[in-house]
């Protein structure tokens, strides 16, 4: 009767760009890798 | 919008690799996702056998890519924890096929505006955009939908949305995580030159007069008759559900006329497969007599049956109800065919028929097990917030029984939201016993139908959980996923049937209420949900690596190349880096590194004096050409006594 029935795979997080935020990213526009040698 | 250059786009069928570490739900997930792709564009993706580039997926620290192929052999993509969802790996892998954030592109001032205040601090950068030299947004309008738009909170230091959209309906339309745009796979096709999806067969709504190209069958006593609405019901089709006057067409069958036995055949246009599996999906509305029936045959052609041969998949067992009832059949097909829909009288009085509509057909495996939620709307409503209820149990065909949970009106930590959450639950003894405890690697998935009559335009909601046999329950030493006998609760249906339930995995932030009102998430007033196990045990294996493998660009060249004035390094035939250098209207860079500047002025200077120089020297030669010939012949005819003529007469 004390088990857990319920887990938030998401952690109410809705959208990748708080999930990369919760990851202490910090991309070019939240989510692309961008190549500074590239110069692009 | 997409990045300008033929040298980023990638061949249409994209070598990927999984990483070991990627979590096995998330494989599951990107496999989905790579569906998608096939089923509604002409993207498909295989297996990294060796090619030069390919994508490299793997568990990096949140979701990530690069956009479009940068030709650096593997180039990453990262799909790390939460990053599990289908359309955020469709929207990561649009960044890999060369597209960036729909508000970045030229023109977005015209339809958003950017709240610089409201940004975080350091975040600005954030909402760059490109110009049209830069970017291009292969003459689509703008597009709120976009799956590739940030949401109005993006980024944002307080509690007011940093993206205002100029039409304030769009507001709550942009930053859509569901599925494919209209808009998004216009781009994908301009960009890729794409002329057809890979496993889209037929889709039909019988709006157009040519019923999509099918016949009435040979050989029967009735036809199928196409009509807005049908003695005996329904009153309206299901595509347009009466929304457009004039509009709403199905295919009907009466029985209320003719003999017990009587038929029509309804046949679909030659259809070509390529996988060998197929799923066929149609709403039918059932009005007639118990007895009367709808089967669906196929006719195969091969060698032996030019002329197609008949063969029987499925009588449907829908009785007769007052709704448009959904139905799917798994069809396995390797020759040329058609589908037939045939509709046939049985016994008795009847006072309606069978109706046919929304059908699709495609090579994608069907979902296994439905469920509707009639009055969705007032459910949502009126449904008390922290209330969950319950699907029916569905039996999968590995044996597990299982069960979908929803929040209809959000959680106190989620208002505002659907939840949806996964269980095994208890099936009957016998079976539960020979079953694997705990349930290795069973994939379960809830979608949300969009049911939109065209399968290819359907912005579907779906997100899986995996069971995986070693996850311990939390504070504990039992497992997550045994038998629900062992560690889950005695439950009680509504009719008094008891059964076990064990630990709920999912989300509370499913969908958003306000979506779930959009599109056609709710048809006729009621929601489907499409829910489907599948054993992916298959994918906790390596993927393999291949023995041999296309000599990568040494890591990418254009590393140790400098290029000068903000000229771009780009690899040349995968083997040089040469620069790309910087132009303007009446300027550019040249030189090997763009270190050297010209201008229209410059080449003015340079041909006006060009120009005077070569008349200069021109002008000596011909005047030294001149005495020099002169004196060559004086000498001449002086020599051999020649006489010098001058003119004598005038």
């Amino acid at each position: 009767t004390s088990k857990i029935t319920e887990y938030d795979v998401d952690g109410g997080k809705e959208d990748l760009f708080e999930v990369n935020q919760a990851a202490g990213l910090d991309l070019f526009e939240g989510d692309i890798l961008f190549d500074e040698k590239e110069g692009r | 919008n997409s990045i300008i250059g033929d040298e980023y786009l990638w061949p249409t069928t994209v070598p990927y690799y999984f990483g070991d570490d990627l979590d096995i739900n998330a494989k599951g997930v990107i496999l989905k996702a790579f569906e998608q792709y096939r089923l509604k564009t002409c993207i498909d993706y295989k297996p990294w056998s060796g090619e030069k580039n390919y994508i490299s997926v793997f568990k990096g620290s949140g979701c990530f890519s690069s956009v479009g192929n940068r030709r650096v052999g593997k180039q990453q993509l990262s799909i790390g924890a939460g990053c599990d969802r289908i359309a955020t790996i469709e929207h990561e892998f649009l960044h890999a096929l060369g597209f960036w954030h729909e508000q970045s592109r030229a023109d977005r001032d015209d339809y958003v505006t950017i709240m610089w205040d409201r940004i975080e601090a350091g975040r600005e950068h954030n909402f760059n955009k490109y110009d049209d030299t830069t970017s291009s947004s292969l003459n689509v309008p703008y597009d709120y939908g976009s799956m590739m738009h940030y949401s109005k909170n993006s980024f944002r230091n307080g509690t007011e949305p940093t993206i205002v959209t100029k039409i304030p309906s769009f507001s709550d339309v942009i930053g859509q995580r569901m599925e494919f745009s209209d808009s998004d796979l216009l781009k994908l096709s301009r960009r890729y030159n794409c002329t057809r999806t890979t496993t889209f067969l037929d889709t039909c709504d019988f709006e157009l007069e040519n019923i999509c190209g099918m016949i009435q069958g040979q050989g029967d006593q009735a036809d199928w008759e196409r009509v807005s609405e049908a003695i005996g019901g329904p009153d309206m089709d299901y595509s347009n559900m009466g929304r457009c006057t004039g509009t709403g067409y199905f295919m009907h069958f009466s029985t209320i006329n003719g003999m017990e036995g009587d038929s029509a055949l309804l046949e679909s246009r030659l259809l070509y497969p390529n996988r060998n599996y197929q799923c066929l999906q149609f709403f039918y509305y059932h009005s007639g007599n118990v007895n009367d029936k709808l089967e669906i045959w196929v006719r195969e052609y091969n060698e032996a049956n030019p002329d197609g041969k008949l063969r029987m998949i499925e009588v449907v067992n829908g009785l007769p109800e007052p709704l448009w009832q959904l139905h799917h059949l798994s069809l396995a097909i390797s020759t040329k065919f058609r589908v037939v829909f045939k509709g046939t009288k049985g016994a008795g009085t009847s006072t309606g028929g069978i109706s046919l509509d929304d059908v699709n057909l495609s090579e994608t495996t069907c979902p296994e097990h439905v469920w509707r939620i009639k009055n969705f709307k007032s459910i949502m409503e009126n449904t008390p917030m922290d209330t969950i209820i319950y699907s029916p149990r569905f039996r999968s065909k590995y044996g597990y029984t299982f069960q979908m949970g929803l929040y209809p009106n959000g959680t106190s930590t989620s208002p505002g939201e659907l939840g949806a959450f996964a269980y095994l639950v208890s099936g009957d003894n016998a079976t539960d016993d020979n079953l694997t405890w705990p349930c290795p690697w069973m994939q379960i998935t809830m979608m949300l139908m969009d049911q939109h009559a065209d399968i290819r335009k359907r912005m579907s909601n779906q997100r899986s959980i995996t069971t995986d046999p070693n996850q311990k329950l939390q504070d504990s030493t039992m497992f997550t996923w045994d038998n629900p006998r062992k560690v889950g609760m005695e439950v009680e249906d509504a009719d008094g049937t008891k059964y076990f339930r064990g630990p709920g995995y999912g989300t509370s932030v499913y969908l958003t209420q306000a979506r779930a009102l959009t599109r056609d998430f709710i048809k006729g007033g009621d929601a489907i949900f499409l829910l489907t196990m599948e054993d992916i045990a298959h994918l906790v294996s390596s993927q393999p690596v291949p023995t041999t493998v296309e000599p990568t660009t040494p890591s990418n060249l254009c590393t140790s190349v400098k290029c000068e004035n903000n000229g771009v390094c780009v690899m040349d035939n995968d083997k040089i880096a040469v620069c790309r250098c910087a132009v303007g209207n009446d300027w550019w860079y040249y030189g090997d590194r763009c270190q050297y500047k010209s201008s229209n002025n410059d080449a003015m200077v340079t041909a006006v004096v060009s120009s005077v120089v070569v008349f200069a020297v021109m002008l000596v030669v011909t005047v030294v050409s001149v005495v020099c010939l002169r004196k060559k012949y004086k000498k001449k005819m002086n020599k051999t006594g020649g006489v010098t003529t001058t003119n004598m007469y005038a």
